[in-house]
Protein backbone atom coordinates (compact mmCIF):
# COMPACT_ATOMS: atom_id res chain seq x y z
CA UNK A 1 0.00 0.00 0.00
CA UNK A 2 1.14 4.00 -0.73
CA UNK A 3 0.46 6.55 1.29
CA UNK A 4 0.21 10.14 -0.67
CA UNK A 5 1.23 13.53 0.99
CA UNK A 6 -2.03 14.45 0.18
CA UNK A 7 -3.18 11.59 2.74
CA UNK A 8 -1.24 12.33 5.74
CA UNK A 9 -1.71 16.06 5.75
CA UNK A 10 -5.25 15.46 5.33
CA UNK A 11 -7.35 17.85 7.54
CA UNK A 12 -10.04 15.79 8.82
CA UNK A 13 -7.32 13.81 10.69
CA UNK A 14 -5.96 15.09 13.36
CA UNK A 15 -2.96 14.04 15.89
CA UNK A 16 -3.70 13.86 19.38
CA UNK A 17 -0.84 12.46 20.92
CA UNK A 18 1.96 14.94 21.20
CA UNK A 19 5.04 13.88 20.00
CA UNK A 20 6.71 14.47 22.97
CA UNK A 21 4.64 11.52 24.27
CA UNK A 22 7.05 9.02 23.55
CA UNK A 23 9.38 10.90 25.79
CA UNK A 24 7.08 9.33 28.68
CA UNK A 25 8.62 5.84 28.25
CA UNK A 26 12.19 7.50 28.44
CA UNK A 27 13.40 6.86 31.71
CA UNK A 28 16.69 8.28 31.13
CA UNK A 29 15.25 11.37 29.89
CA UNK A 30 12.70 11.97 32.62
CA UNK A 31 15.48 11.05 35.16
CA UNK A 32 17.71 13.33 33.59
CA UNK A 33 15.15 16.37 33.85
CA UNK A 34 14.57 15.96 37.20
CA UNK A 35 18.22 15.93 38.09
CA UNK A 36 18.58 19.41 36.81
CA UNK A 37 15.10 20.50 37.94
CA UNK A 38 15.63 19.19 41.65
CA UNK A 39 19.58 19.76 41.46
CA UNK A 40 19.95 16.41 42.23
CA UNK A 41 23.66 15.21 42.50
CA UNK A 42 25.21 11.71 43.25
CA UNK A 43 28.90 11.19 44.92
CA UNK A 44 28.81 8.04 43.18
CA UNK A 45 28.14 6.40 39.89
CA UNK A 46 26.96 3.50 42.19
CA UNK A 47 24.63 5.79 44.16
CA UNK A 48 23.42 7.21 41.00
CA UNK A 49 22.56 3.72 39.79
CA UNK A 50 20.81 3.18 42.45
CA UNK A 51 18.98 6.35 42.19
CA UNK A 52 18.00 5.78 38.83
CA UNK A 53 16.47 2.28 39.72
CA UNK A 54 14.38 4.01 42.46
CA UNK A 55 13.62 6.73 40.23
CA UNK A 56 12.28 4.16 37.33
CA UNK A 57 9.97 2.30 40.25
CA UNK A 58 8.50 5.40 41.16
CA UNK A 59 7.75 6.25 37.62
CA UNK A 60 5.51 3.00 37.48
CA UNK A 61 4.03 3.97 41.34
CA UNK A 62 3.18 7.67 39.65
CA UNK A 63 1.84 5.32 36.66
CA UNK A 64 -0.34 3.62 39.33
CA UNK A 65 -1.16 6.37 40.94
CA UNK A 66 -2.54 8.43 38.00
CA UNK A 67 -4.71 4.65 37.49
CA UNK A 68 -6.02 5.04 41.25
CA UNK A 69 -6.19 8.84 41.29
CA UNK A 70 -7.70 10.11 38.18
CA UNK A 71 -8.89 13.23 39.33
CA UNK A 72 -5.01 14.46 40.29
CA UNK A 73 -2.23 14.74 38.49
CA UNK A 74 0.56 12.30 39.33
CA UNK A 75 4.19 12.18 38.27
CA UNK A 76 7.70 13.04 38.81
CA UNK A 77 8.27 15.18 41.92
CA UNK A 78 11.14 16.22 44.07
CA UNK A 79 10.69 12.82 46.06
CA UNK A 80 10.86 10.75 43.12
CA UNK A 81 14.32 9.30 43.95
CA UNK A 82 13.29 8.09 47.22
CA UNK A 83 11.74 4.79 48.10
CA UNK A 84 8.55 4.60 49.96
CA UNK A 85 10.81 3.77 52.99
CA UNK A 86 12.87 6.57 52.63
CA UNK A 87 10.03 8.94 52.50
CA UNK A 88 8.53 7.95 54.80
CA UNK A 89 10.94 8.47 57.33
CA UNK A 90 12.87 11.71 55.82
CA UNK A 91 9.44 13.65 55.16
CA UNK A 92 6.60 12.08 57.22
CA UNK A 93 6.51 12.02 61.44
CA UNK A 94 2.84 11.99 62.40
CA UNK A 95 2.53 9.91 65.76
CA UNK A 96 -0.89 7.97 66.70
CA UNK A 97 -2.92 9.93 68.10
CA UNK A 98 -3.82 9.72 71.91
CA UNK A 99 -6.13 12.50 73.78
CA UNK A 100 -3.76 14.31 76.32
CA UNK A 101 -5.22 15.27 79.59
CA UNK A 102 -5.93 18.58 79.13
CA UNK A 103 -7.57 17.65 75.60
CA UNK A 104 -11.32 18.14 74.94
CA UNK A 105 -13.74 17.78 72.10
CA UNK A 106 -14.48 20.61 70.47
CA UNK A 107 -18.63 21.65 70.93
CA UNK A 108 -20.76 20.86 68.08
CA UNK A 109 -21.51 24.02 66.42
CA UNK A 110 -24.57 24.57 64.19
CA UNK A 111 -24.16 24.37 60.90
CA UNK A 112 -27.15 25.73 59.13
CA UNK A 113 -27.44 29.55 58.32
CA UNK B 1 -21.76 27.39 55.84
CA UNK B 2 -20.27 29.15 52.84
CA UNK B 3 -19.98 27.03 49.71
CA UNK B 4 -16.32 28.07 49.49
CA UNK B 5 -14.21 29.05 52.02
CA UNK B 6 -9.82 29.80 52.07
CA UNK B 7 -8.32 31.43 54.78
CA UNK B 8 -5.22 32.34 52.82
CA UNK B 9 -7.53 34.82 50.99
CA UNK B 10 -8.39 36.55 54.98
CA UNK B 11 -4.65 36.41 55.10
CA UNK B 12 -4.83 34.48 58.24
CA UNK B 13 -1.98 31.50 56.44
CA UNK B 14 1.82 32.61 56.40
CA UNK B 15 3.92 31.71 53.32
CA UNK B 16 4.24 27.83 52.39
CA UNK B 17 7.40 26.36 54.72
CA UNK B 18 9.55 23.47 54.30
CA UNK B 19 10.75 21.20 56.71
CA UNK B 20 13.59 19.70 54.96
CA UNK B 21 14.74 16.39 55.49
CA UNK B 22 12.86 15.99 59.11
CA UNK B 23 10.14 14.49 60.13
CA UNK B 24 8.99 17.59 61.60
CA UNK B 25 5.78 18.00 59.82
CA UNK B 26 3.38 17.90 63.00
CA UNK B 27 5.44 20.98 64.26
CA UNK B 28 4.16 22.82 61.20
CA UNK B 29 1.02 21.66 61.28
CA UNK B 30 0.91 23.32 65.09
CA UNK B 31 2.62 26.17 64.15
CA UNK B 32 0.48 26.77 61.13
CA UNK B 33 -3.05 26.46 63.08
CA UNK B 34 -1.88 28.33 66.12
CA UNK B 35 -0.78 31.40 63.25
CA UNK B 36 -4.19 31.27 61.96
CA UNK B 37 -5.60 31.34 65.73
CA UNK B 38 -3.42 34.22 66.65
CA UNK B 39 -4.11 36.25 63.22
CA UNK B 40 -7.84 35.70 64.62
CA UNK B 41 -7.44 36.97 68.13
CA UNK B 42 -4.73 40.02 67.27
CA UNK B 43 -5.09 40.55 63.44
CA UNK B 44 -1.50 40.44 62.88
CA UNK B 45 0.12 37.16 61.10
CA UNK B 46 3.11 36.11 62.62
CA UNK B 47 5.16 33.38 61.28
CA UNK B 48 5.95 30.95 64.60
CA UNK B 49 8.89 28.63 65.23
CA UNK B 50 8.62 25.44 64.84
CA UNK B 51 12.44 24.75 65.27
CA UNK B 52 11.10 25.39 69.26
CA UNK B 53 9.07 22.86 69.06
CA UNK B 54 11.67 20.62 67.49
CA UNK B 55 14.18 21.65 69.89
CA UNK B 56 12.32 21.79 73.15
CA UNK B 57 8.54 20.04 73.04
CA UNK B 58 9.51 16.36 74.46
CA UNK B 59 5.71 16.12 75.69
CA UNK B 60 4.86 12.89 76.14
CA UNK B 61 1.67 10.85 76.74
CA UNK B 62 1.30 9.66 80.41
CA UNK B 63 -0.50 6.50 79.66
CA UNK B 64 1.71 5.24 77.11
CA UNK B 65 5.35 4.87 77.52
CA UNK B 66 8.11 6.83 75.16
CA UNK B 67 5.19 8.29 73.00
CA UNK B 68 6.61 11.57 72.76
CA UNK B 69 7.12 14.39 70.79
CA UNK B 70 10.62 14.15 69.08
CA UNK B 71 12.22 16.29 66.89
CA UNK B 72 12.49 14.95 63.48
CA UNK B 73 11.54 11.48 64.52
CA UNK B 74 7.66 12.88 64.90
CA UNK B 75 5.09 13.90 67.36
CA UNK B 76 1.65 15.11 67.20
CA UNK B 77 0.05 18.62 67.22
CA UNK B 78 -2.38 17.67 70.06
CA UNK B 79 0.95 17.39 72.24
CA UNK B 80 2.57 20.35 70.61
CA UNK B 81 -0.36 22.38 71.87
CA UNK B 82 0.18 20.75 75.22
CA UNK B 83 3.78 22.05 75.18
CA UNK B 84 2.83 25.40 73.68
CA UNK B 85 0.02 25.53 76.70
CA UNK B 86 2.49 24.66 79.73
CA UNK B 87 5.85 26.33 78.05
CA UNK B 88 3.45 30.01 77.90
CA UNK B 89 3.74 30.06 73.97
CA UNK B 90 5.72 29.84 70.95
CA UNK B 91 8.41 32.48 69.32
CA UNK B 92 8.18 34.28 66.16
CA UNK B 93 10.05 32.52 63.34
CA UNK B 94 12.81 34.96 62.74
CA UNK B 95 13.87 34.79 66.58
CA UNK B 96 14.19 31.15 66.37
CA UNK B 97 14.61 30.20 63.10
CA UNK B 98 13.96 26.61 61.43
CA UNK B 99 17.11 24.36 61.26
CA UNK B 100 16.04 21.30 59.89
CA UNK B 101 17.93 19.26 62.41
CA UNK B 102 17.08 18.07 65.91
CA UNK B 103 20.34 18.00 67.29
CA UNK B 104 20.49 21.58 68.83
CA UNK B 105 19.54 22.24 72.66
CA UNK B 106 16.42 24.22 73.94
CA UNK B 107 17.15 27.77 72.96
CA UNK B 108 13.58 29.34 74.20
CA UNK B 109 13.44 32.13 75.56
CA UNK B 110 10.85 33.48 77.60
CA UNK B 111 10.93 37.16 76.76
CA UNK B 112 10.22 36.20 73.22
CA UNK B 113 7.14 34.43 73.38
CA UNK B 114 4.44 35.99 70.32
CA UNK B 115 1.68 33.98 70.73
CA UNK B 116 -0.08 31.59 73.54
CA UNK B 117 -2.41 28.93 73.22
CA UNK B 118 -5.45 29.42 75.47
CA UNK B 119 -6.90 26.11 74.77
CA UNK B 120 -7.57 23.34 72.03
CA UNK B 121 -9.85 21.04 71.43
CA UNK B 122 -10.11 17.89 69.01
CA UNK B 123 -12.82 17.76 65.98
CA UNK B 124 -15.70 14.95 65.68
CA UNK B 125 -15.15 13.20 62.70
CA UNK B 126 -17.71 14.67 60.76
CA UNK B 127 -17.02 17.10 57.32
CA UNK B 128 -20.08 19.72 57.88
CA UNK B 129 -18.36 20.01 62.07
CA UNK B 130 -14.79 20.19 60.65
CA UNK B 131 -15.41 22.84 57.77
CA UNK B 132 -18.08 24.76 60.99
CA UNK B 133 -14.73 24.79 62.92
CA UNK B 134 -12.73 25.95 60.33
CA UNK B 135 -14.74 29.04 59.33
CA UNK B 136 -15.09 29.48 62.98
CA UNK B 137 -11.71 29.20 64.37
CA UNK B 138 -9.24 29.32 61.54
CA UNK B 139 -6.87 26.97 60.13
CA UNK B 140 -7.14 23.52 61.64
CA UNK B 141 -4.16 21.09 62.06
CA UNK B 142 -4.78 17.27 60.46
CA UNK B 143 -3.59 13.94 59.78
CA UNK B 144 -3.59 12.23 56.94
CA UNK B 145 -2.14 9.46 55.21
CA UNK B 146 0.53 10.77 52.63
CA UNK B 147 1.19 7.87 50.19
CA UNK B 148 -0.25 9.55 47.30
CA UNK B 149 1.49 12.67 47.95
CA UNK B 150 4.67 11.57 46.82
CA UNK B 151 3.51 11.15 43.31
CA UNK B 152 1.10 14.37 43.94
CA UNK B 153 1.63 17.33 40.90
CA UNK B 154 -1.61 19.02 41.36
CA UNK B 155 -5.55 18.93 40.81
CA UNK B 156 -7.69 17.40 43.21
CA UNK B 157 -6.62 13.91 44.67
CA UNK B 158 -9.37 11.37 45.05
CA UNK B 159 -8.03 7.97 45.16
CA UNK B 160 -10.26 4.76 45.01
CA UNK B 161 -8.26 3.16 47.43
CA UNK B 162 -6.06 5.20 50.25
CA UNK B 163 -5.16 3.61 53.80
CA UNK B 164 -6.73 5.63 56.92
CA UNK B 165 -4.13 5.44 58.65
CA UNK B 166 -2.60 9.45 58.62
CA UNK B 167 1.50 9.16 58.95
CA UNK B 168 1.44 13.00 58.24
CA UNK B 169 0.68 16.00 59.30
CA UNK B 170 -0.51 19.06 57.52
CA UNK B 171 -3.05 22.03 57.80
CA UNK B 172 -6.81 22.45 56.36
CA UNK B 173 -7.08 25.86 55.47
CA UNK B 174 -10.31 25.66 53.14
CA UNK B 175 -12.54 24.40 51.09
CA UNK B 176 -14.21 24.51 47.66
CA UNK B 177 -17.35 23.23 46.54
CA UNK B 178 -16.61 22.32 42.72
CA UNK B 179 -13.20 20.59 41.68
CA UNK B 180 -14.02 19.49 38.17
CA UNK B 181 -13.77 15.98 38.04
CA UNK B 182 -13.55 14.93 34.21
CA UNK B 183 -13.46 11.20 34.92
CA UNK B 184 -16.43 10.69 36.97
CA UNK B 185 -17.99 13.52 35.52
CA UNK B 186 -19.25 15.60 37.87
CA UNK B 187 -17.78 18.47 40.63
CA UNK B 188 -16.21 17.32 43.40
CA UNK B 189 -16.14 19.20 46.73
CA UNK B 190 -12.41 19.36 48.42
CA UNK B 191 -10.06 20.84 50.72
CA UNK B 192 -7.40 22.93 50.60
CA UNK B 193 -4.33 21.49 52.34
CA UNK B 194 -1.53 23.56 53.54
CA UNK B 195 1.79 21.44 53.19
CA UNK B 196 5.50 21.64 54.73
CA UNK B 197 7.50 20.70 51.59
CA UNK B 198 8.44 24.08 50.25
CA UNK B 199 6.26 25.30 47.17
CA UNK B 200 7.67 23.56 44.48
CA UNK B 201 5.82 20.45 45.36
CA UNK B 202 2.41 20.21 44.34
CA UNK B 203 0.17 23.34 43.53
CA UNK B 204 2.60 25.75 44.97
CA UNK B 205 2.96 23.82 48.27
CA UNK B 206 -0.91 22.72 48.53
CA UNK B 207 -2.39 19.78 47.96
CA UNK B 208 -6.49 19.87 47.48
CA UNK B 209 -8.20 16.23 48.27
CA UNK B 210 -11.64 15.90 48.17
CA UNK B 211 -14.24 15.86 50.83
CA UNK B 212 -17.48 13.06 51.64
CA UNK B 213 -15.65 9.83 52.63
CA UNK B 214 -12.94 10.65 55.03
CA UNK B 215 -10.46 10.09 52.45
CA UNK B 216 -6.69 9.12 53.47
CA UNK B 217 -8.22 9.66 56.78
CA UNK B 218 -8.44 13.12 56.18
CA UNK B 219 -11.62 13.75 58.89
CA UNK B 220 -10.47 11.31 61.61
CA UNK B 221 -7.44 13.56 63.37
CA UNK B 222 -8.82 17.20 63.46
CA UNK B 223 -7.20 19.34 66.01
CA UNK B 224 -8.28 22.66 66.60
CA UNK B 225 -6.34 25.32 68.71
CA UNK B 226 -7.14 28.95 70.32
CA UNK B 227 -4.72 31.76 70.78
CA UNK B 228 -4.93 34.64 73.65
CA UNK B 229 -2.86 37.33 73.07
CA UNK B 230 1.15 38.04 74.02
CA UNK B 231 2.96 40.76 73.81
CA UNK B 232 6.87 40.81 74.49
CA UNK B 233 8.37 41.70 77.74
Amino acid sequence: ATVSPDEVEDPLIRQVVPDAEDHLLNAEHHFTTFKASFGKNYATQEEHDYRFKVFKANLRRARKHQMMDPTAVHGVTKFSDLTPREFRRQYLGLKRLRLPADAHEAPILPTND
Amino acid sequence: LPTDFDWRDKGAVTNVKDQGSCGSCWSFSATGALEGAHFLSTGKLVSLSEQQLVDCDHECDPEEYGACDSGCNGGLMTSAFEYTLKAGGLEREEDYPYTGTDRGSCKFDRSKIAASVSNFSVISIDEDQIAANLVNHGPLAVGINAMFMQTYIGGVSCPYICSKRQDHGVLLVGYGAAGYAPIRFKEKPFWIIKNSWGENWGENGYYKICRGRNICGVDAMVSSVAAIHATSQ
